[in-house]
């Protein structure tokens, strides 16, 4: 069977390219 | 690109009510992340549209989670977070 996921190139964008 | 699904008016509860600071436990945080999300995958992995920087914004904004919270927190497999079995 073909689960499915969450790419992390999605989870990615969770992340705030700001504040380092 | 546009996102084809209206995040806005979601029920953002599955989360919120499960994933909680100041601790954000991993587990539930990243499995109640996944019920709501999976549902979504095949639009969120598109990432020619915005469907994935919307979604992460209403749930930033209804949970008031730390930015990059999920991001920082969820690991499963080599390709992605993992989705339950429908």
């Amino acid at each position: 069977t073909n689960r499915r996921y969450i790419s992390y190139g999605a989870l990615s964008k969770n992340n705030v390219p700001c504040s380092r | 690109k546009p996102c084809p699904v209206n995040f806005e008016f979601m029920n953002y509860t599955i989360i919120t009510s499960r994933c909680k600071g100041p601790q954000y436990p991993a587990k539930l945080c990243c499995d109640a992340f996944k019920d709501f999300a999976c549902p979504y995958s095949d639009d969120l992995n598109d990432l020619s549209n915005d469907c994935s920087s919307t979604m992460f914004s209403y749930i930033n904004l209804y949970g008031n989670y730390p930015p990059g919270l999920f991001a920082n927190l969820c690991r499963d497999d080599k390709i992605g977070l993992i989705c339950p079995a429908l």
